[in-house]
């Protein structure tokens, strides 16, 4: 079998026959009939069919066995699924990434994607927020400035009402010399 | 030692996914 | 010899491939004994129809045991190579092969000190946030404060219109100027009062 380029299934398949018909061509007939020499020379058909009944029961078995281990182990589409993956890695040379045996190390990439994403919406947020507080400086800016405007107005208004008060003073002295 | 390999194997594909999920739970707390 | 886990392949099928082959070399080799016996129990009962064969059942379990060697021989050269082929072509990840669920490790794979820059800068920006948040809080209470203390400012201006109005509505448009007035007027009074007493003395 061309290891290298049949998918998987077709290897396994092809694997396991070649193995079972190896294995019973092994049992030969002429074999058989040799370890039971005597009782072959007496029964010979016997012999025969007791021979191809144990090789047929043989198959079978194997082959059983071979199709639940494919089922129970859903080797078909796992197979399938390993073929596509290698195909997809093929002009891949380098050896892959393995496992390090150390959890904390290889959790570190599962969680690289995420610390990336909350350090872009963080670094998004922190600007959106650094615009919105200079709007809010450029308004508490503008409010001060206001303020300011109020209390000068209110600073001239109170120096004038003082003015008049001293103006009041000099009528009521003005008045008061008889 | 069957059993340990396909048990650390078994960690190896579940946890990450379990710890990253909760992890995603921790940076959204952080942003609320 | 250091034995492969094959802990890689082992989390792709959810088996160990050895354990797999395995189970199926337990398999092929029960059925082999079992239906070897199967075959001896035939032959043996076949004999019992044939009392004077002179074959003795210890003969064919002579004969059985050394069709089993040899089977059991062939088997294990045969079921060796097979399981060989098997875990190195069939069941196994050739070595440049990532597993699509380890992608992110392609993706990114940082070191420790990588790792932890990264928490650091996320921890920089985490704490510039929440100082951008103070600052608002603080501008926030700043603006508030401003509004009460306009709206206070903007009370005692309008107090000052009140007191405005309140002259005009009685024919005073300006205060300085008519107390300049009056108190004009007055001092023109009192020195025309004061003309009056001297005249009036004078008179006297």
């Amino acid at each position: 079998v061309r290891v290298e380029a049949a998918p998987r299934l077709l290897m396994f398949d092809k694997i396991v026959k070649t193995f079972l018909e190896k294995l019973l061509a092994s049992g030969s007939f002429q074999r058989f009939a040799h370890c039971y020499q005597s009782f072959y020379n007496l029964q010979p058909e016997v012999t025969a069919s007791v021979h191809e009944k144990f090789l047929s029961l043989l198959q079978t078995s194997i082959q059983d066995e071979i199709d639940q281990v494919k089922e129970e182990g859903n080797l078909e589409v796992l197979f399938t699924i390993l073929d596509r993956i290698v195909e997809e890695s093929k002009d891949k040379k380098e050896p892959a990434w393995r496992p390090s045996g150390i959890p904390e190390e290889d959790l570190r990439s599962w969680l690289v994607p995420y610390i990336l994403n909350q350090k872009q919406y963080l670094r998004k947020h922190h600007r959106e927020m650094q615009e919105e507080n200079a709007k809010l400086m450029r308004s508490v800016l503008a409010g001060r400035e206001k303020i300011m405007e109020l209390q000068q107005q209110i600073q001239l208004r109170s120096q004038a009402w003082q003015a008049i008060q001293k103006d009041k003073q000099q009528l009521i002295l003005a008045l008061g010399n008889p | 030692f069957d059993e340990n390999i396909v048990e650390t194997t078994t960690k190896r594909k579940q946890y990450p996914r379990k710890i990253a999920a909760h992890f995603i739970k921790i940076l959204k707390t952080e942003r609320e | 010899m250091s034995i492969n886990p094959m802990s890689y392949e082992t989390q792709f099928f959810g088996f160990t491939p050895q354990t797999c082959l395995l189970r199926v070399y337990n398999a092929f080799q029960d059925y082999l004994f079992d239906i070897m016996l199967i075959a001896e129990q035939v032959i043996l009962r076949k004999l019992e129809g044939l009392p004077d064969s002179n074959i003795s059942s210890s003969q064919i379990r002579e004969g059985t045991e050394s069709f089993l060697i040899f089977m059991k021989e062939r088997f294990e050269q045969l079921f060796g190579k097979m399981e060989s082929i098997l875990l190195n072509f069939v069941l196994s990840i050739p070595e440049n092969v990532l597993l699509p669920a380890d992608k992110v490790h392609e993706q990114y794979s940082y070191s420790k000190e990588e790792f932890q820059q990264l928490e650091r800068e996320v921890k920089q920006l985490q704490m510039n946030c929440s100082a951008e948040a103070a600052a608002r809080q603080e501008l926030l209470v700043e603006l508030d404060e401003q509004k009460a203390t306009e709206a206070e400012l903007q009370k005692t201006l309008r107090w000052f219109d009140s007191l405005e109005n309140a002259g005009k509505e009685n024919g005073i448009a300006d205060f300085t100027e008519s107390l300049a007035f009056l108190t004009r007027s007055a001092s023109e009074v009192s020195s025309k009062l004061k003309e009056i007493e001297e005249k009036s003395k004078s008179l006297g």
